[in-house]
């Protein structure tokens, strides 16, 4: 039988958010669209609680406060770039 | 919903807008359509129209852009953003623009047109399968003379139905060859080409000569899109995938997801993307245009996002084939600009009406009732209100002209009809055993209702479809799995579906379409079948999936029918007008039942 081999990932020029974390892209996301400042574009967990709380506010999301899975897929959706907070 | 701060709408109800440049996703007639319907969608449930201008001028100006593209807020690439359109107001206000790095489809993958062959003009089926191979792309392989084909099923080994893919070596677009094809190799600027070139322009399109000698004739044209296979995003947006390529020492003839953990198709753009780098992603699904439009001149109207998942307005993008308004985004337009208004008043038709006769008479009445009103028109504001609450209208108008008319017998309260058929040259709307006839002789009037049986006495309450064969006058109507055919008022039926060729996989014929020389195409759910009148017997070898030559419509349409040479296709309260132009079926209108045909108010 064909061992099984470890994929081999790449990184491919010009492809932007590949090597983004979770928490980066979602600090990208909560910014571009209005759901914080550039104030708060910091390592303080409770500023990232209270934006996501926003943010699930927002998109009628459980409001955990968390990164979770509902949320994560919801900040990877294709989506219209006008802001939800703010002009 | 929300609207956004001040309430910032159009204050003039006559909206321009100006398509200042197109995706080559998708064919520019489609491009054109997408953006019509989704104006349309907007303009069936408010005083606002929109039309189509050609300069800077209008309200809004739609343009296709990538990455920064002047306005300060760039697009991201593939996926992520798709689009973004400003509030109401001057200048960049009320603009909208669509990120060319996606790919830009009706929602379920490239639309590829095909020429000759055998499919009239089908658009590609991606996946196909031929001689057991899996392929999304338009292909060489099978043929000698390299020419471009695909499949427009999903399976041309057991339906061998294709078609040629656009292709240079097929035609030219646009330039002042007429359209002939590219000759390979040309000469241009002493330089010989053996492809179609962006080499002396500078708005990137490519472009070929038509004669060998490009410097003597001066003969060209523009090539066409090659939307199968022409990757977006990466580094080489629109440029064709090169198979074979070279990634990682291994040579791969197809897209392929290795190398990422995303799970997209991708391919390189030269042959070796070990040594260039240059790649991009393989087509999708692509986003709706018309969806993604839709929503975006919600935007452009007013709204901000709604907190709706199911509301049009919701940021995120998801695919549907209904009617993408909610009730919150017509609330929320409502809100800024009104409903739809109401149609001029009729005639106020006070007249003593007489009797209504077992069937209708087949002299129109044109004007207001006077003399012989042969049967009570639908009451307007101002009209005589209908005769009992259940019953059918035999007696004279009641003296209290004020009365409301029973929701039964009023066709604006019908949200929706059992059956819609053109009969006799006018619109006839069935629901639970009754009927209203639309006149549009001396201003659109609805006539009735009137009973079923009084007029067809053999046909059950319940109808599914209707239609009247052009030639012979015969009218057909079709009830689950039976059928009458009325001549006149000699009647045949109920027959079975089987009598017709239609096999119990048919429960329901949903709809008709007449066409020429005594066929029409009867549709059952997904599928239609060409029928011979003359014959009385489906082709059932004619088995065609409706979106295959329907593009653009629901799916999950309930009833179908002709109208002034128009197809219609409808879905819960709302329809899809469909123009056929040169044989190319095209949505030109989407609208409501009541509001737009009936001009309820």
């Amino acid at each position: 039988a064909p061992r099984p081999r470890q994929p081999t990932f790449v990184v491919f020029p010009g492809d932007r958010q590949a090597n983004l974390t979770d928490r980066q892209l979602a600090e990208e996301y909560l910014y571009r669209y209005g759901y914080t400042h550039v104030a708060e574009m910091n390592e303080d967990e409770d500023s990232l609680r209270r934006a996501l709380q926003r943010l699930q506010r927002r998109l009628a999301l459980p409001e955990t406060g968390e990164l979770d899975t509902t949320t994560l897929n919801a900040i990877r959706a294709p989506r219209c770039g006008v802001p939800d907070v703010g002009k | 919903f929300l609207t956004f701060e001040g309430d910032l709408k159009w204050h003039h109800q006559n909206i321009t807008y100006w398509i200042q440049n197109y995706s080559e996703d998708l064919p520019r007639d489609v491009i054109d359509d997408a953006f019509a319907r989704a104006f349309a969608l907007w303009s069936a449930v408010t005083p606002l129209t929109f039309t189509r201008v050609y300069g800077r001028e209008a309200d809004i100006v739609i343009q296709f852009g990538v990455r920064e593209h002047g306005d300060g807020y760039p697009f991201d690439g593939k996926d992520g953003l798709l689009a973004h359109a400003f509030p109401p107001g001057a200048g960049i206000q009320g603009d909208a623009h669509f990120d060319d790095e996606e790919l830009w489809s009706l929602g379920k993958g490239v639309v590829v047109p095909t020429y000759f062959g055998n499919a009239n003009g089908a658009a590609c089926h991606f996946p196909f399968t031929f001689e057991g191979r899996s392929y999304s792309a338009c292909t060489t392989d099978g043929r000698s003379d390299d020419m471009l084909w695909c499949s427009t099923t999903a399976d041309y080994d057991t339906d061998h139905k294709f078609g040629f893919c656009p292709s240079e070596r097929l035609y030219t677009r646009d330039g002042n060859a007429d359209g002939k094809p590219c000759v390979f190799p040309f000469t241009f600027e002493g330089r010989s080409y053996s492809a179609c070139t962006t080499d002396g322009r500078s708005d990137g399109y490519r472009w070929c000569a038509t004669t060998a000698n490009y410097d003597q004739d001066k003969l060209y044209g523009f090539c066409p899109t090659r939307a199968d296979s022409t990757v977006t995003g990466g580094n080489s947006a629109g440029e064709l995938c090169v198979f074979p390529f070279t990634f990682l020492g291994k040579e791969y003839s197809t897209c392929t997801r290795e190398g990422r953990n995303d799970g997209h198709l991708w391919c390189a753009t030269t042959s070796n993307f070990d040594r260039d780098k240059k790649w991009g992603f393989c087509p999708d699904q692509g986003y709706s245009l018309f969806l993604v439009a839709a929503h975006e001149f919600g935007h452009a109207l007013g709204l901000d996002h709604s907190s709706v998942p199911e509301a049009l307005m919701y940021p995120m993008y998801s695919y549907t084939e209904e009617n993408p308004l909610h009730e919150d985004d017509v609330k929320g337009i409502q809100y800024l600009y009104g409903s739809r208004p109401k149609p001029e008043p009729q005639p106020p038709t006070t007249t003593t009406a007489e009797p209504q006769p077992t069937a209708p008479p087949t002299v129109c009445v044109t004007g207001p009732p006077t003399t012989h009103p042969s049967e009570r028109p639908t009451a307007g504001p101002t009209g005589p209100p209908s005769a009992g609450p259940t019953g059918p209208p035999t007696a004279g108008p009641s003296a209290a002209p004020t009365a409301p008319l029973d929701p039964a017998q009023d066709v604006c309260k019908v949200e929706i009809f059992d059956a819609i058929a053109e009969i006799r040259n006018r619109l006839h709307f069935f629901k639970d055993g009754r009927y209203w006839r639309l006149s549009e002789r001396g201003g659109r009037r609805v006539q009735g209702p009137f009973l079923i049986k009084n007029t067809w006495p053999a046909l059950p309450r319940k109808l599914d479809s209707a239609f009247e064969e052009p030639l012979t006058k015969k009218i057909f109507f079709f009830s689950g799995r039976q059928v009458w055919v009325y001549t006149g008022e000699s009647v045949l039926g109920p027959r079975r579906l089987d009598k017709l060729g239609l096999g119990p996989e048919v429960a329901q014929v949903t709809g008709a379409l007449p066409r020429a020389e005594g066929k029409v195409l009867l549709f059952s759910r997904q599928s239609f079948w060409r029928f011979d009148v003359k014959t009385q017997k489906v082709d059932s070898r004619s088995a065609t999936p409706v979106d295959q030559m329907f593009s653009g419509v629901p799916l999950n349409t309930h009833d179908i029918f002709q109208y002034q040479e128009k197809a219609y296709f409808c879905q819960d309260r709302f329809y899809w007008r469909v123009s056929s132009r040169n044989e190319v079926n095209q949505v030109d209108y989407v609208g409501y039942v009541t509001f737009d045909l009936l001009q309820c108010p």
